[in-house]
């Protein structure tokens, strides 16, 4: 099983086209293994992207040079994934 | 096991066989209303069942609303869950959806993509697409939102199998899609078409694989608006409307393009909530809500349909 510990979700907002552009480089880099959970499009559209622990301080990185900004929305993604199967067994019962 | 659909659970996520279950005990309470089509087989072999009520009447006109196609989007799934029951309830009691299921079928796919929603639950909760073997690579499936014979492959969709938006060798490669394809053919009078997505809250209509706005856009616009109107009057929640291509982003191969180009006029998607505090992993609580919010739109497109006859 897929476990995400450390996976954080960062809610990214883009200032300009550039930034969107920077975003679309930073969706190419398949070595990071991130997954966006809404597309860059426009600058009006914040993206939700999950990255693996791992990849966490490169993003924040390229997004820090970019002057990209972000806040993390999930802070650790097991955590809720924990909480979700907890409540489906709790219910259960 | 519930043990009726009375004491089933709605406020909490349930697993492929419980929510098939669920739909076999919907059939055997109300028979006179409700019967379980079987339109096709997934990649590993699942049952792809669709949920018909109807009121009696040979191809009737008829209504589509799909949820879950990307498996992942778990509250897709549990708002279709939620219809089911809301229609067999409301039925002889709720004058505007009577008076739809008097005139018109309604047809409600509650788990699109069975082999990725049993995958989330055992496996990979973040998975998205279908399970489907890719040749030559080590990555599986497509998404099934790619994968329709509208402007395929084209922009907005990836040749590359590791993507989340991989596209699929060919336009309704996957079971899933094709069996789709293949029932709204074969029915020849579907007229409104309802595909059910999370999250971002938005409404939105064709196209997205091109700018070229659809012949019905004023139409399908002012829908919107009154649908959105209606999902917001019950909890306040705020949504964005338009197309595809102008609201989001351009995507090539999605499911209500090409319904809309089989000229089913009245397509639509939705993004459900939330707009973004949890993403895919909205608790359970917001279920209920989010259906009911969501039942207000769908009811304002359904009427529309079924009062503007074409």
């Amino acid at each position: 099983t897929e476990v995400f510990v450390g996976h954080q979700v960062l809610r990214i907002s883009m200032a300009n086209e550039a930034q969107v552009e920077k975003m679309r480089e930073l969706e190419t880099m398949d070595h990071l293994q991130l997954d966006f959970w809404a597309s860059p499009s426009h600058p009006e559209r914040p993206v939700d992207v999950r990255v693996p622990f791992t990849s966490l301080q490169a993003v924040k990185v390229f997004l820090e040079q970019n002057n990209i900004q972000y806040f993390i929305l999930i802070k650790d993604l097991q955590r809720l994934v924990d909480d979700e199967k907890a409540q489906m067994v709790r219910q259960r019962s | 096991r519930a043990l009726s659909v009375e004491t089933f659970n709605y406020a909490t996520y349930h697993t492929l066989n419980e929510i098939y279950d669920f739909m076999d005990l919907l059939v055997a309470e109300r028979p006179n209303l409700v019967s379980k089509i079987e339109i096709g087989y997934s990649t590993e072999g699942l049952p792809l069942n669709v949920l018909k009520f109807s009121t009696g009447g040979p191809n009737r006109p008829a209504i589509w609303i799909d949820t879950g196609i990307h498996s992942r989007e778990w509250v897709t799934q549990a708002t279709g869950v939620w219809f089911a029951k809301k229609i067999i309830s409301d039925y002889g009691k709720d004058e505007s959806l009577t008076a739809i299921l008097d005139k018109m079928d309604i047809f409600l796919e509650i788990i699109t993509n069975p082999d990725g929603f049993v995958f989330t639950h055992t496996q990979n909760r973040m998975w998205r697409k279908t399970r489907s073997i890719n040749a030559g690579s080590s990555c599986r499936g497509v998404d099934p939102n790619r994968n329709w014979d509208a402007g395929f492959g084209g922009l907005g969709s990836s040749r590359n199998p590791c993507s989340e938006t991989y596209h699929g060798p060919h336009a309704n490669s996957e079971p899933e899609v094709k069996a789709i394809v293949d029932f709204v053919k074969q029915h020849g009078n579907i007229k409104a078409f309802i595909s059910i997505h999370s999250y971002s809250q938005l409404l939105l209509y064709p196209y997205g694989y091109t700018k070229t706005p659809v012949p019905d856009q004023k139409e399908l616009d002012s829908i919107a608006t009154a649908a959105v109107t209606a999902l917001s009057s019950l909890y306040g929640t705020s949504y964005r409307y338009g197309s595809i291509i102008t609201t989001i982003y351009q995507a090539s191969g999605g499911t209500i393009d090409w319904t809309y180009n089989q000229g089913i006029k009245y397509s639509f998607t939705f993004e459900l909530r939330d707009a973004g505090r949890y993403g895919f992993m909205l608790p359970a609580n917001q279920i209920i809500p989010t259906a009911q919010e969501t039942w207000k739109a769908l009811m304002v497109i359904m009427e529309h349909a079924r009062d503007h006859p074409y």
